[in-house]
């Protein structure tokens, strides 16, 4: 927020100290968030299978898939991999001044693949389908 | 590589699920394939011919490599039967298509006919539970003929194909020609014919689909019973069974049904 005016000056010498505090404050989270790579947003590996789920009767292929998810940390400094959004990097920020008010952006895919799906309806027809939106391509912070 | 990867492999269900946790989880990945109930399939036949061509399509699918929209790993399932049966014009539908379909043949039995009467075969296919928004792109129906032995070399017939118009009992049904070629006795794999418009007349109207005819004649236009040509009937082995597949495009979105 802007200060108020001349008339606060002496008040604003304070404030200033104050700020130069908070931004070393800052600069110190910064620092600590920059350094936890390994908490990073970023895909992880999860495994979907047809045949856990007893499905093997009807569903010819796959016998299952690789889904992925997102998991982690959307902290200040968003580097470049975490492919954030210019919003993200602004709530990011936000996040840092006011924690307790405003959350930290999410980590969640930003593309997604199709897989494909053969199998046997009630008629014994078979049927080969495209889904999509099904496989994490990549994940980043929203 | 998942499949070797055991701990990535291992089961996605790490703890016993409850029925009810069952249940839901069956229901939402159910409801995400578009599906209202777990399919019950009465025939279970990888093998035979219908599915043994679809999986040829999703092995062309999986190896097309992320680039195309399709993610790795995925294992190609590959046949054991010999070449792929899917065509080049298969694949080149394929592209261009969200959903494929095969159908079985609903006709139990292959009519036999006294020989002053037309020989012919009757196909019925059941097109009726397409999923509402996919519209035809391409249909084909395909019927295998073996080698014959018992014919000479240079020997041909012509072979065609008809949709039912409309069936009378008292004489031979009305119909429409769809295709007709000549093929060589010696002649031996699937013979493949476009029944794109008939699919397309079959699934706005229903109440329409009487089936496709096929018939054979001599080079002299007598009428040949089609286990002569060598064309594989219902009593033929199962991976070389007639079968129809059609190739849709979707209209509209899916929209998932309120919980």
């Amino acid at each position: 927020s802007a200060p108020a005016g001349t008339k606060q000056r002496n008040a604003n010498r304070s404030k200033g100290a104050n700020k130069s505090q908070e931004a070393l404050r800052v600069a110190n989270v910064a620092e600590n968030s920059s350094a936890d790579q390994k908490q990073a947003c970023k895909k992880h590996e999860l495994y979907v299978s047809f045949r856990d789920l007893g499905w093997q009767d009807w569903i010819i292929a796959p016998e299952g898939y690789a889904a992925y998810y997102c998991e982690g940390e959307c902290a200040f400094p968003l580097n470049s991999y975490m492919n954030a959004t210019n919003h993200a990097i602004v709530q990011t920020l936000v996040h840092l001044i006011n924690p307790d008010t405003i959350p930290k952006p999410c980590c969640a895919p930003t593309q997604l693949h199709a897989i494909s799906v053969l199998y046997f309806d009630d008629s014994s027809n078979v049927i080969l389908k495209k889904y999509r939106n099904m496989v994490v391509r990549a994940c980043g912070c929203h | 590589n998942f499949t070797l990867d055991n701990e990535v492999h291992s089961s996605f269900i790490h703890r016993r699920l409850k029925s009810q946790e069952r249940r839901e989880m069956q229901r939402e990945i159910l409801s995400i394939l578009g599906l209202p109930h777990r399919p019950r399939p009465h025939l279970h036949g990888k093998h035979n011919a219908a599915p043994m061509f679809m999986l040829d399509l999703y092995n062309a699918m999986s190896t097309e490599g992320e680039e195309d929209g399709y993610s790795y790993p995925y294992k190609p399932v590959f046949t054991t039967q010999g070449p792929p049966i899917a065509t080049l014009q298969d694949n080149n539908f394929l592209n261009d298509a969200d959903m494929v379909m095969s159908f079985v043949n609903l006709v139990e039995h292959d009519k036999e006919f006294l020989p002053v009467r037309r020989h012919h075969r009757e196909f019925r296919f059941d097109l009726s539970r397409i999923p509402e928004g996919e519209a035809v792109t391409a249909a084909e129906f395909r019927i295998y003929k073996d080698f014959v032995h018992e014919r000479f070399d240079n020997e041909t017939f012509r072979i065609s194909v008809y949709q039912v118009l409309e069936e009378h009992s008292d004489r031979e049904s009305d119909l429409f020609l769809l295709d007709s070629r000549v093929i060589w006795a010696a002649e031996e794999g699937w013979l493949v014919f476009d029944v794109t418009v008939t699919s397309n007349h079959w699934v706005i109207n229903p109440g329409r689909n009487l089936g496709l005819q096929l018939a054979l004649e001599s080079t002299t236009g007598e009428s040949v019973n089609p286990r002569v040509a060598g064309l594989i009937g219902r009593s033929g082995p199962q991976n070389k069974q007639p079968f129809m597949v059609a190739f849709f495009k979707a209209t509209e979105v899916h929209l998932r049904s309120i919980r």
